[in-house]
């Protein structure tokens, strides 16, 4: 399994659909201050089914739908949507390419869909199970919080080890 | 459960032992389960010395020696249980050159099961990325993907497209 | 007592408000004393908005655009009331070039009233210094100042003195 | 008022009898990681008559005092001086020199100095009290903390404007 897609539309600051490529090794993402790098981070830990709105740097989640600038309006929706080369069956599903996708409206309604088939959170979180990544794994550090891992109390370290056994 | 957790943790240590030596080049760290408890309850504790020095508390270590220990620990996780990608958010803002040298070398002996994204500043990581993305506001507030080669990559011309507007 | 607090809180907002734009290149800031509150025990509030971005809390600004803010505030404060000395300890590790170069500007206008002492790794930063030190272990775990040129300074050279002990 | 010297012994890291002298402008300190730069911030803040051992990064106040290398024994005392040119009486004190001297030794003695004159810790608050810069001063922004004006309560941010008034 690898990652081979993140497309984001309405999510944050990115009002136009973009989307980004992965291919194995080391991908890095580079630009001045406040231009939308960690945003792309933050719709990491959205599609991987975050529903803390505080963990998104908001106080509500419709903190991630575009807020307009001076220039535009603000969007209806923010959409993210990852796909995954599933060839080897990494993910529990019948599909060589896994496309998960979450929309969210103003309205405060919200979509997830596997391969645009609409799903449940439950099942885009039962699908993560077991692989060592979802929204609150060891695998993505955030800006600023590197040495959360050595500051957290030993029980809360213990929660880290859990998660990869 | 209990011998899961007894056999993550034992290689979890092996390898935090082994890869803190690699990136401070010397020195010694462990993991220490707290004593009398439960295993299933028990907290973990850090121990970290740096080559040459006595050991003192995690709190007494410099910016970028408790960085580098965090970087080890993650690593060393990873190496227990390999997560199909990870996510690093300027995690090399307090290094130094030679600390952030060592610490791209050592994830090219991860690259066969993971993926990295690395959003970063700074330009020798920057040299270790197989493909790099720039994100820029051309227009204010809005978040654009430019294409970015590392041979050609200007950040005073990125930040100029952005500032300009 | 009163006249005395409203007056430094009228004067730090008059010189945050110009800051601001000035480690932004336009935007708008201010400070905002809470309402129907004594003004002895008020609480202050900052409201800051990057130039051509719509206002957002403060918690969904970038790290280099919360650290340019604090700076802001923080020159502010001195141009009310000067204080003889500052020390800086790697405030420049989130920015980015132009930022940093913004940053260091900045000080010019201070440095009649106020000696500043920046620990740094950025060599921008460094360029901007009267005099620089560096501070190394040529023997492990025991510090020691020795005389550093910007010609000459070579980060690798002194990381060599340090980790070859 | 400026500040001229400061010097160090068995202060942390600094065995050896360091000192820096420091002229108007910018000072810039450089230097690998984990060599001692912060320790240098730490030793401010102590002769500044902070009385607070975390606020050092320690557990103790017992940790400021070089506690020894693979290769070197402890010390029995820490000691810090800084000096200030006062020809403009800026300090309520007849010397156109003032040197403040902390010291500290192993038996938790500790020994406070105005121009090689024993005297309380209360005698160096007085001289610095109205100056803007104190130990906990906002003169002085510690790595890592450069956000703590923006995300502190607005109660809090109060301490620091009262401190300026
Ligand atoms: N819902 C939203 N709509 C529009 N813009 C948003 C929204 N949420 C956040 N932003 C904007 O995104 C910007 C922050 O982006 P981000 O944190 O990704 O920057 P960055 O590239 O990581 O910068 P740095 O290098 O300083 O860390 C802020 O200026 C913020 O106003
Ligand atoms: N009492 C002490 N005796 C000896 N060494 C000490 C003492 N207290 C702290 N140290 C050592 O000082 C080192 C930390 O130094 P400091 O934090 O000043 O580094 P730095 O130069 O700021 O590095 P960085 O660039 O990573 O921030 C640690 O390795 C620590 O072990
Ligand atoms: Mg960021
Ligand atoms: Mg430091």
């Amino acid at each position: 399994m690898h990652l081979k897609k993140l497309e984001l539309v309405g999510f944050k600051s990115f009002a136009d659909r973009t989307s980004l490529d992965f291919k194995p090794g080391i991908t890095g993402i580079v630009g001045p201050n406040g231009c939308g790098k960690s945003n792309v981070v933050d719709a990491f830990k959205w599609i991987l089914g975050s529903q803390s709105a505080k963990g998104l740097r908001g106080t509500e989640m419709m903190d991630v739908i575009f807020g307009g600038t001076q220039n535009r309006k603000p969007l209806g929706y923010a959409e993210v949507t990852v796909v995954f080369d599933n060839t080897d069956r990494y993910f529990d599903i019948d599909f060589s390419e896994v496309a998960i996708t979450r929309r969210l409206f103003r309205s405060g309604e919200s979509e997830y869909l596997i391969n645009k088939n609409r799903c449940r959170l439950k099942d885009i979180k039962n699908l993560f199970l077991d692989t060592g990544f979802g929204a609150t794994s060891y695998s993505i550090l955030e800006q600023g919080k590197i040495d959360v891992l050595l500051q957290a109390t030993n029980s809360d370290r213990r929660v880290v080890f859990e998660e990869a056994a | 459960c209990r011998e899961l957790f007894q056999e993550t943790f034992d290689s979890v240590q092996l390898n935090f032992k082994d890869l803190f030596r690699k990136c401070f080049g010397g020195g010694r760290a462990e993991l220490v389960l707290e004593e009398g408890v439960d295993i299933l309850e028990a907290g973990i504790d850090i121990v970290a010395r740096p080559p040459g020095k006595k050991l003192r508390t995690l709190a007494l270590m410099s910016g970028g020696e408790k960085t580098m220990t965090t970087i080890a620990l993650l690593l060393a996780i990873f190496k227990s249980k390999p997560s199909p990608f990870c996510i690093l958010d300027e995690v090399d803002a307090p290094l130094d050159d030679t600390n952030v040298r060592r610490f791209t070398v050592l994830l090219d002996d991860f690259l066969e099961n993971t993926q990295f994204i690395i959003i970063t500043h700074n330009k020798v990581t920057m040299g270790q990325a197989d493909t790099l993305y720039g994100i820029t506001m051309e227009e204010r507030g809005v978040s654009k993907r430019v294409a970015v080669s590392l041979e050609s990559y200007d950040p005073d011309e990125m930040e100029a497209l952005a500032t300009s507007t």
